[in-house]
């Protein structure tokens, strides 16, 4: 317990940047139409974005503000973790009506995340 | 997770998590339920049956343009240029296979006609068809050589043309045309024009492409109605109908003519659309079109 509840102090802390999210089509039970591919890694964002912002933290010049005023107000939130960047994956599936479809669908993928 | 795209587990969660009244959650549930099926393009979660069939080709499509597939995958060969350049274009690719209770089949004098119908009122109204294949498979017929190419009067099967002059045997020529309209008397032939042809050696199995654009794009947009196709294969040398079915055996038009009726799902004609609906990339790989 006081192994995990360090590591959740530590995870807490840690700054925003992109993590592993493996989406498995058959865990939401999307494979039975779905039917490549079997699943794809989707990412995420998290973390805290900290004051004073870091160059790599990729923000912008409001998320740069926002953390300044934070400093000093804590009423006002922190810039928030997102996906900065992301990229599209394709999809064949099977409709409503039996029709195969390849499909390109955009912003599936999070390849870069920054405070925003 | 059977009736909709949320897992049944997520929904017990939400409902449960005491945030909402039920009813609103089931509300906030089913406004997700249809923003997922938005996003898919969806009515409703699809529920194929097991016959269900994904053509090859798809699969190919897929390993050769998607951004996560094997890149490795070569353009079919039977992938015809102006496809190519379609899915370059599209970032949405249908397929079709014929409604077989509306086909109609005819030989007569060497020749053998085959009426298709596909239903295409799936592909929703913001998509444009940018191109449009139809895809005919043709078995090797055994004992039938390449002719040689030297003493014939014929252009390469990989190219389109109007020249209907086919006097070598092992040789025929496919006609693909759009009907567009019925025939003037019960026995008479339907209106037709000529979207593309090709002559073809028995000695080689494999599918022809068809570009069919025109006609499908006039159907897709609300231009023309939607009467089908008609494909033609001509045999110049046949001496009867007999002849010429048993000659047509090896293109697979139709399920009639052919025996292997294990193999009809994947050997059928098949129509594939490329279209964009206006958001996001197309389907080709970006570092490939980089390149």
């Amino acid at each position: 317990a006081g192994h995990r509840k360090q590591r959740r102090k530590h995870q807490h802390k840690a700054n925003c940047h992109r993590h592993e999210l493996d989406v498995d089509f058959s865990e939401v039970g999307w494979n039975e139409w779905i039917v490549a591919p079997p699943g794809y890694h989707a990412f995420y964002c998290h973390g805290v974005c900290p004051f004073p912002l870091a160059d790599h933290l990729n923000s912008t010049n409001h998320a740069i503000v926002q953390t300044l005023v934070n400093s000093v107000n804590s009423n006002i939130p922190r810039a928030c973790c997102v996906p900065t960047e992301l990229s599209p994956i394709s999809l064949l599936y099977l409709d409503e009506y039996e029709k195969v479809i390849l499909k390109n669908y955009q912003d599936m993928i999070v390849e870069g995340c920054g405070c925003r | 997770g059977a009736a909709g795209l949320i897992p049944e587990v997520g929904r017990r969660k939400y409902s449960e998590s005491g945030k909402q009244s039920p009813e609103q959650s089931e509300n906030f549930l089913n406004e997700f339920e249809l923003r997922l099926l938005n996003m898919f393009g969806l009515k409703r979660r699809p529920n194929p049956s097991r016959q269900a069939v994904v053509p090859q080709y798809m699969v190919d499509l897929y390993r050769m343009h998607s951004v996560n597939g094997d890149h490795s995958t070569k353009r079919p060969r039977s992938m015809g240029r102006h496809a190519e350049r379609a899915a370059s274009k599209a970032n949405t690719i249908r397929s079709f296979h014929h409604e077989e209770s509306m086909e109609a089949l005819a030989s007569l004098k060497g020749r053998t006609t085959q009426q298709f119908f596909f239903n295409l009122t799936s592909i929703p109204g913001e998509e444009l068809i940018t191109s449009a294949e139809l895809r005919v498979y043709r078995d090797q017929v055994l004992g039938v050589t390449a002719a040689p190419t030297s003493n014939t009067s014929y252009n390469s099967s990989n190219s389109s043309n109007t020249n209907t002059s086919t006097s070598v045997g092992g040789i025929h020529r496919i006609n693909v045309y759009e009907v567009f309209g019925a025939p003037a008397s019960p026995r008479g032939e339907p209106l037709t024009r000529l979207l593309d042809t090709r002559l073809v050696q028995d000695s080689l199995s494999r599918w022809e492409s068809f570009d069919v654009s025109p006609a499908v794009s006039q159907w897709s947009s609300g231009g023309s109605h939607n009467h089908g196709f008609m494909v033609e294969v001509f045999h110049p040398d046949t001496q009867g109908v007999e002849d010429a079915q048993r000659q047509s055996r090896h293109v697979r038009v139709s399920r009639s003519l052919h025996e292997d009726q294990d193999s009809w799902p994947q050997a059928r004609p098949l129509l594939v659309t490329y279209s964009h609906d206006g958001r996001g990339n197309a389907v080709l790989h970006r570092d490939k079109r980089q390149a």
